[in-house]
């Protein structure tokens, strides 16, 4: 303590940024799936997907231009088929 | 566009609102989810049936954070508006709206039509697009209601799943569609030339008009200058084979299909007082180099050649051009003549006679 303001922002950058890619970006799991599944992606391939989707630089990192789209209101259907 | 297979096996589809948002009155409601479903049917063979008991293919209904056994939850305020799963039983094709947000039929909170709209497309086999001009871009973004919501994207998308035969009842939709340029009613925003063309502008909507060879083309502005708004006010080509682009206090200068830098400007650059807050419309007298800019019933004159505004403006346009005596929609020039517009109708001005030559109708140009 004291607790840097800035800290607390980039922990709540990280949380929008993790929410946002497993609401919108995660493959929902087709209930007639037989065999493997596939390898899950990890964040940063999940977060260029969505940066290459919204026509933004696609750097895997959380820039600030990404953080704004991420904070539009907007449909919950996610941007990845099934 | 993209879509997730397959789409509804019929075209005759059910759907029933399970409850109402308080937001809006009921009937507002049930307009919007109508007129959103209207969206669909007027480009698809699709036909809609409200029904009020039992399993319609489209169940919808207003809801928060968890609910039920739907496998997505809502998030209160802002975040997360809607969402709708693709044709198929149970929840396929059932649409959920997040009842923690501000539903109304205007801009203000979320305009439940477009929402609407957008949601059934899903229901109907849509996925997300990345055009960002299309109903089917994720984010929300409101566009007047009382100009056709789906971009070409959108249309393309629906016709490859149900194809493009729409079933048009005989009289008209009740949704906004395309303008139909041979109503009795229409009119323009602006009117320029380009180049050998003339370029009518309505709301989202532009026609390309070939006058030697009766041509007609209809586009979305946003086709060919992505970076202009809707609702363009005045437009006029000048000596520079530039064409500019005026709403509000702003005004944008385009060459081609590039918007120069530093654009949009305030229209104040061109020696407009700060009390002019927008331009009705405007030509360029292409023997002169000199430029009028008509608002209400004044006009102001501006020299391309000097790059400003003359003095002893404004005048009052009745003085100038006789004949001309009300507000100028949109005014363009074709082989020496000027033509002004107000609403649906338009006068041939011989600028070398000064005096109006006849009185047309705006859509005189459309082979109507």
């Amino acid at each position: 303590l004291p607790v840097h303001p800035e800290n607390d922002n980039h922990k709540e950058d990280a949380k929008l940024v993790q929410d946002y890619l497993n609401k919108f970006y995660a493959i929902e799991p087709d209930p007639n799936q037989l065999g493997w599944k596939a390898k899950a992606e990890s964040t940063a391939e999940k977060l260029q997907k969505m940066q290459q989707f919204f026509g933004l630089k696609v750097t895997g990192k959380p820039d600030s231009e990404t953080l704004e789209v991420m904070k539009k209101p907007r449909c919950g259907v996610p941007d990845v088929g099934l | 566009y993209g879509v997730t297979l397959p789409g509804w096996k019929k075209t005759n589809l059910t759907y029933r609102i399970v409850n109402h948002t308080p937001d809006m009155r009921e009937e507002d409601v049930d307009q919007a989810i109508q007129k959103a479903f209207e969206v669909w049917s007027t480009v698809t063979p699709l036909i809609f049936t409200r029904i009020y008991e039992g399993i319609a293919d489209v169940m919808i209904a207003f809801r928060t954070k968890a609910h039920g056994h739907c496998p997505r939850y809502f998030d209160g305020p802002l975040g997360v508006l809607a969402h709708a799963f693709p044709p198929g039983n149970g929840f396929g094709g059932d649409v959920h709206f997040d009842e923690d947000e501000d539903w109304t039929s205007g801009s203000a909170g979320f305009n439940l039509f477009l929402v609407a709209a957008h949601e059934f497309g899903h229901a109907l086999g849509l996925s997300h697009s990345n055009d960002q001009r299309a109903l089917m871009y994720p984010n929300y973004a409101y566009v007047s209601p009382s100009e056709f919501p789906l971009s070409p994207d959108d249309i393309r998308g629906i016709q490859s799943i149900y194809g493009s035969q729409p079933n048009v009842p005989d009289e008209k939709p009740s949704t906004p569609t395309s303008p139909k340029t041979c109503g009795s009613q229409m009119s323009f925003d602006a009117v320029t030339t380009l180049r050998r063309e003339v370029i009518f502008l309505k709301g989202r909507h532009l026609w390309r008009v070939y006058p030697d060879h009766s041509e007609v083309e209809l586009e979305l502005i946003s086709t060919f200058w992505p970076m202009l708004p809707s609702g363009i006010q005045a437009a006029y080509e000048n000596m520079k084979d530039q064409i500019l682009f005026f709403k509000g206090n702003k005004f944008w200068v385009i060459s081609g299909y590039q918007v120069l830098l530093g654009y949009p400007k305030s229209i104040n650059t061109l020696g407009f007082p700060k009390g002019v807050k927008k331009i009705d419309a405007a030509v360029c007298n292409k023997n002169t180099g000199k430029t009028d800019f008509f608002i209400g019933d004044k006009y102001w004159r501006y020299d391309e050649y000097k790059q400003s505004m003359e003095k002893g403006y404004p005048r009052q346009t009745a003085n100038d051009f006789p004949g001309i005596s009300q507000k100028v929609d949109a005014v363009f020039q074709q082989k020496g003549f000027f033509y002004f517009f107000h609403g649906p109708k338009q006068w041939e001005f011989d600028p070398t006679a000064n005096k109006v030559i006849r009185e047309i109708k705006s859509n005189s140009w459309f082979n109507c």
